[in-house]
């Protein structure tokens, strides 16, 4: 924590922690391990209707006639990639949470406006738990000279979010989500390999990668928002004991 | 997760992923 310094940036216009590395002043990004316990993740695949609401699919309809262009940005600016991870009562997430606090107070001790978000102790199944998500779209007012990044295959196949963008927001690089499997070498050595989003499972357990960005809200005031970069499978070894021992014991009850 | 999910062992590989 010693080591982050809170930068400004334009485009979007946000507050981010960064650290020095050898390559220059990076944006400061932290690992936490956990199982997932709920998610909304890509591909999106079909369409409800934008009143609806967003179910557990996270998909979106199109319908701008009758002037309902505004209320379709609304709900769509507002969809997100999104994961929820336990570490079922381990003392870690009491650490972690005790780390975030810091973090956060890094960004109150370097302004005067940082309004911070009320961290509730969120609970899963009565223990600890963290989530983070991560949004599809900017709002292109925030980001005027920044160019639309499409969006990878594997998160909209269907080109449902690309035609929904319309003028009003952008999808950028740092609105993606690295998805993609961490893998052992024999010599140590650790390597990300891409994965394709549907494969991640309830149960699994993972690696997130999350940034502190905050956020304009007010005239000179921001809130700070844990936001996803990127979900890493490290093993579904005990999920898939667990389906196994689930079969196991509907075969042995007919 | 269903009922045979062992949170120990779970809780167990958290441990080890720190330990690394």
């Amino acid at each position: 924590v010693s080591a982050l310094k809170v930068e400004s940036f334009d485009e979007p216009k946000t507050l981010r922690l960064a650290v020095d590395t050898p390559d220059g002043l990076e944006e400061a990004a932290f690992r936490v391990p956990g199982f997932l316990c709920s998610k909304t993740l890509p591909p999106i695949l079909r369409s409800v209707c934008a009143r609806g609401g967003i179910d557990g699919s996270a998909s979106v309809t199109i319908d701008d006639r009758d002037g309902r262009r505004n209320e379709v940005v609304e709900h769509a600016k507002k969809l997100r990639q999104h994961v929820k991870v336990t570490a079922f009562g381990s003392t870690l997430y009491s650490t972690l949470q005790e780390k975030a606090a810091d973090i956060f107070k890094v960004f109150e001790d370097n302004s005067h406006h940082i309004n911070i978000r009320p961290s509730d102790r969120k609970l899963w199944d009565g223990e600890i738990c963290f989530d983070f998500h991560s949004r599809y779209f900017t709002e292109r007012k925030h980001v005027p000279s920044v160019k639309h990044a499409p969006f990878p295959q594997e998160v909209d196949p269907l080109h449902i979010l690309e035609d929904l963008k319309g003028e009003d927001l952008l999808h950028l690089e740092e609105n993606d989500v690295q998805y993609c499997e961490k893998v052992y070498g024999d010599d140590g050595s650790v390597s990300y390999v891409a994965m394709d989003p549907k494969k991640f499972q309830v149960g699994d357990f993972v690696e997130l990668t999350v940034t502190f960005v905050c956020h304009p809200v007010k005239k000179n005031e921001f809130v700070v928002i844990p936001t996803l970069r990127a979900l890493a499978l490290l093993s579904s070894e005990l999920r898939q004991q667990s389906e196994q021992r689930l079969r196991e014991s509907r075969d042995r009850q007919g | 997760m269903n009922r045979f999910f062992d949170a120990n062992d779970a809780r167990a590989q958290i441990a080890k992923y720190i330990m690394n």
